[in-house]
């Protein structure tokens, strides 16, 4: 699951 | 029939911004869609999780730092064309 290892988010 | 086919998607900025999530992963190639805000801009324009951004108003950000890219989409004001790809077709 790619979300778990997400590093940097930004809400749009 | 798989369809890698990119998609264009166009949205208009909602009380709550564009609805969607912008996510990198470090040392991983590529900027993917989240948190899709159901029924938001995003929602309805055909965005879904797990897209990968290819273009943002028509400028291809392959290549682009994730800041530059997430700064393209807050300088767009309240219309924004995303072409984005499956997980797969990336």
């Amino acid at each position: 699951n790619m979300i778990s290892l997400v590093t940097q988010k930004t809400k749009l | 029939e798989v369809n890698n086919k990119p998609r264009i998607c166009k949205m208009v900025k909602g009380p709550s911004g564009f609805g969607f999530t912008v996510n990198m992963i470090k040392n991983k190639p590529g900027l993917f869609i989240s948190e899709i805000q159901n029924g938001g801009p995003a929602d309805a324009a055909g965005l879904k999780d797990n897209d990968f951004l290819v273009e943002v108003n028509g400028v291809n950000v392959l290549n682009e730092p994730y800041e530059k890219v997430v700064t393209r989409v807050q300088d767009s004001g309240d219309e924004l064309t995303l072409l984005v790809c499956s997980k797969d077709a990336y």
